[in-house]
């Protein structure tokens, strides 16, 4: 999904 | 979360700790660049913006906590602490680390995801992690001779960003539309930059001899 950008990266 | 992200952030963490331990316990910070470590700090703190406005998980939230205090706690102790201050190199960590600092920014205003405040400072932390290791090579090449400390700091500290192009990798198969090319490319910078660092390290690793950087 796009929404899984990477934001829930460090 | 898969092992590669896992061990990237574990790879990362154990930096900063081999850093810390080499300030606390020798303290000095001979050998170490300032100019580095407070690009480091602007990294971490243009880039978890979110981090009172979104929730992913306890690690990530005391992850970024850990990496954005421990950054100031380093400045800290380079820039205030009596007896650390004093071996710092100042004369040799001349790089003028605000031309990455603006550099970085500019891009970030040329390539982004979207036109918004917190896309905008995410790409710029981006950038400005890739070169931020540069004040802090240069530093090394010059002062020749490198602690085992040092050494070990800036080896986890480029081996964590490989992890993550593996997790990136990992994610394109697993999650197809993951289209974040902004931190692949970045990463791959990153990473490539300290490709002749690790060649040295490794020789010197080999012949279990000092790590010895050509001037």
């Amino acid at each position: 999904t796009e929404g899984a950008s990477l934001k829930d990266e460090l | 979360m898969n092992i590669f992200r896992f061990s990237g952030d574990m790879t990362h963490l154990i930096s900063i700790l081999v850093l810390l331990l080499k300030i606390y316990a020798t303290k000095s910070c001979s050998g170490i660049s300032l100019k580095t470590q407070e690009l480091y700090a602007l990294v971490f703190l243009t880039r978890y913006l979110n981090l009172f406005t979104e929730f992913f998980s306890v690690y990530n939230t005391v992850m970024k906590l850990v990496f954005i205090g421990s950054s100031l706690v380093i400045v800290w102790y380079m820039r205030m602490h009596r007896v650390v201050k004093l071996s710092y190199d100042k004369e040799l960590d001349t790089f003028r680390h605000y031309f990455l600092v603006v550099a970085s920014f500019v891009l970030a205003l040329l390539v982004h995801e979207k036109f918004t405040f917190q896309e905008i400072f995410w790409a710029f932390s981006i950038y400005l992690e890739a070169i931020a290791i540069l004040p802090q090579l240069v530093l090394l090449q010059r002062s020749g001779n490198v602690d085992n400390l040092t050494g070990q700091y800036v080896f986890f500290l480029g081996s964590y960003r490989a992890f993550y192009i593996l997790n990136w990798i990992y994610r394109y198969f697993t999650e197809n539309h993951f289209a974040r090319l902004i931190s692949c490319i970045s990463g791959l910078v990153q990473t490539a930059l300290y490709a002749d660092f690790f060649y040295y390290y490794f020789i010197s690793w080999k012949n279990n001899k000092k790590l010895q950087l050509p001037a």
